[in-house]
């Protein structure tokens, strides 16, 4: 464990509670898009399946726990419980366009060719794309609200310590694992264009409306 | 080399 994989691990924590917390005292999913929540509790699921089987430590347990159930009752929040303020008409990109080539290219490109590993790869895969109908919704609505910059800043801050924890690991421990950093790179790079807005806009107190 | 069994990342 490094600095920047324990700040990138708590900067995704920061992130799942702030937007579980947002629609929760709003008791409004207004803005979220859904098929981004329920494409990052399909990233938990597929990715964690080794959370009985494979114990590393208390601390990663109990986060993969944490990620789990937040995940879940996020998307529990916005499909049932304040489904009323579900803006499914900004809500529309076809996440089918991300699922089905995500899955095909785990099956070509893996480590193992062993379905706990193939579902691994597809996870790494899929949350590297997961935030694009959130991105996409924000341009369709043309805005977002404040709270929802500050988690998507923290969700794509989360990755990027990522990248460095990888650039650590490699000089320090040879370890590297080309997937998760190619994926990890697209991923970071998706949130780029939210990075400069954010930083030129609302960390200068304006509201981040597009287009600019 | 990648030490892939080890999958101690979240």
């Amino acid at each position: 464990m490094n600095v920047f994989r324990l700040t990138g691990d708590l900067s995704h924590l920061v992130a799942i509670i702030l937007l579980l917390l947002k629609i929760w005292k709003t008791r409004s999913c207004a803005g979220i898009s859904g098929k981004s929540q329920v494409m990052f509790a399909l990233v938990f699921t597929t990715r964690y399946l080794d959370l009985f089987t494979n114990f590393i430590s208390p601390y990663n347990s109990v986060m993969k726990v944490i990620y789990l159930g937040c995940s879940y009752a996020t998307v529990y929040m916005i499909y049932m419980k304040f489904k009323a303020s579900y803006d499914g008409n900004h809500d529309t990109f076809r996440a089918e366009f991300l699922i089905i080539p995500v899955g095909g290219l785990a099956f070509l490109v893996n480590h193992e060719f062993t379905p706990l590993e193939i579902l691994w790869t597809f996870s790494i895969y899929l949350e590297s794309v997961a935030i694009l109908p959130q991105l996409f919704m924000i341009t369709k609505t043309g805005e977002a609200e404040t709270i929802t910059t500050h988690y998507l800043f923290a969700l794509g801050l989360y990755r990027a310590l990522y990248l460095i924890n990888w650039i650590w690991r490699y000089y320090f421990e040879g370890f590297f694992d080309l997937i998760a950093i190619v994926a990890g790179c697209v991923q970071t790079i998706l949130y780029c264009d939210f990075f400069y807005l954010y930083i030129t806009k609302v960390l200068h107190g304006k509201k981040l409306s597009l287009p600019a | 080399s990648f030490d892939q069994k080890k999958k101690d990342e979240l």
